[in-house]
């Protein structure tokens, strides 16, 4: 607003002079002005408009993980097993989480329980987001009974329950080590390819899952009811905890349910910007592991963050600092680069 | 000598350099669907960008060749005080079909400020 008349006779006439030149003091802006700021704030986001969602909604862990451990902010970290996806999110700038949708008839007329069909909408993807992977997070529960001995997940493509057309995507073997998972749960975490996330993002928007789950190395079929007794939870009477949370327990509140069913995670970018991990640092290749909130141990997988602060949590575990110190004192920043900062 | 060095102070305080803005999303509503931050150090650049330009004002050659047209003619402004490096921020944050996005903003942080 400093440019006076002076100004615009060396402008050479190529603009007209802006209004701004006649008010020589600042007011502040009107609610009109206010909103068309806000709108163009909004819209550099890549949001139309203001998000006004519901009051109380459960936000995913995993969710809340990520961010907390992008942030370096580790003790937060409420996952014992959380492992940081730094193979999906190098080039990444966006993760968005889906929850499946629940339909009620289907549920009750499901009589087979060793499979399993939910669908994610994801038509919300903006078309010039490139989802670059995706994962399918199911929650391994330690209450459930496997049964004896291991049982294979196979995990197919499908539109819906019957679909004559189901493509296998992938098949895991789930084995019945107790200690290899927490209390809390053990997420079971496919990979999905971007060309698969791309293709049902051009054309209906709607992802479709089949689970299937069976005994391995049981030649005879099993009677209806060991094959019950040892599939998904029933959701009838919620006292039969199975593998995987897929259903909702009877009675169960929304917070809780929240955070153990099914998720799917995708990783995009909107082409501006930088991945949510900078490029050109030095990843170890193994698995770096750092104590977390209540000791727990957080793994930071390929993660260069994680092995610079993890190899400075160890230094400083040496020195007989708790991690609240350290994390307070440091505020995440690696030992080797404090003492740089501070020299 | 006394005087001399206080006017120095007074003028460097004066140049173009980095300030303290915090802003709180509470302030203008948008805690309802920015779960985390609640709020962040944006800073902003204010400051004279005026002879001698120096080696920290990341002056650019064009802010040189324009002061010294100014100092010659005063209907030409000086360079103005801008950010020359930002960096990005992580929001967590609701969309408006109540899904959660973890989504990396650019450009959000004034990291230096130049002429």
């Amino acid at each position: 607003g400093r440019q006076g008349e002076d100004t615009s006779e060396i402008d050479h006439g190529r603009g007209p002079p802006t209004s701004s030149s006649s008010t020589p003091t600042p007011s502040p802006p009107d609610s009109n002005l206010s909103q068309t700021i806000q709108t163009l704030l909004l819209s550099r986001l890549g949001l139309q408009s203001q998000p006004n969602p519901q009051s109380g909604v459960p936000v995913p862990q995993y969710l809340l993980d990520l961010y907390r451990f992008h942030q370096k902010q580790y003790h937060l970290v409420e996952d014992p097993s959380f492992s940081f996806p730094s193979q999906h999110i190098q080039q990444a700038n966006t993760v968005r989480s889906f929850h499946h949708s629940e339909s009620r008839e289907d549920s009750h007329t499901e009589k087979d329980h060793t499979r399993v069909h939910i669908s994610f909408d994801i038509s919300s993807i903006p078309q010039e987001e490139r989802v670059l992977s995706a994962e399918l997070r199911l929650l391994r529960s330690d209450r459930a009974s496997l049964g004896p001995g291991p049982h294979r997940l196979n995990l197919y493509l499908s539109k819906h329950r019957e679909d004559p057309e189901q493509a296998l995507l992938e098949t895991r073997l789930l084995t019945n080590n107790l200690h290899s998972y927490k209390p809390s749960g053990f997420w079971e975490a496919f990979t999905l390819s971007a060309e698969l996330l791309q293709k049902i993002q051009e054309s209906s928007g709607s992802l479709g899952f089949l689970l299937e789950i069976k005994p391995e190395n049981i030649t005879n079929p099993l009677p209806y009811q060991m094959l019950a007794s040892a599939s998904y939870e029933d959701k009838t009477d919620g006292q039969n905890e199975r593998h995987l949370r897929v259903c909702r327990s009877v009675g169960q509140d929304d917070h809780s349910w929240a955070r153990e069913r099914p998720l799917l995670v995708t990783y995009s970018h909107d082409g501006r910007g930088e991945p949510l991990i900078k490029h050109g640092r030095k990843t170890s290749g193994k698995s770096q592991r750092i104590r977390g909130k209540k000791g727990s141990k957080v793994r930071a997988r390929n993660s260069s963050k994680g092995h610079d602060t993890a190899k400075a949590w160890g230094r400083a575990k040496k020195k007989g600092y708790s991690v609240q110190d350290w994390a307070t004192n440091t505020g995440g920043v690696s030992w080797s680069e404090r003492g740089r900062v501070k020299r | 000598n006394g005087g001399h060095s206080a006017k120095l102070r007074r003028l460097s305080r004066g140049r173009c350099r980095r300030h303290p803005l915090h802003v709180d999303f509470r302030d203008v509503g948008w805690q309802k669907w920015i779960i985390a931050p609640s709020g962040y150090d944006a800073f902003f650049c204010l400051g004279e960008c005026r002879y001698p330009l120096a080696d920290h004002m990341n002056a650019s050659s064009h802010a040189v060749v324009q002061t010294m047209v100014n100092s010659v003619n005063g209907a030409v402004p000086r360079p103005c005080c801008v950010p020359t490096s930002l960096s990005p921020i992580a929001l967590l944050y609701m969309d408006s079909q109540d899904r959660v996005v973890l989504k990396n903003y650019q450009d959000m942080v004034v990291e230096g400020c130049g002429c």
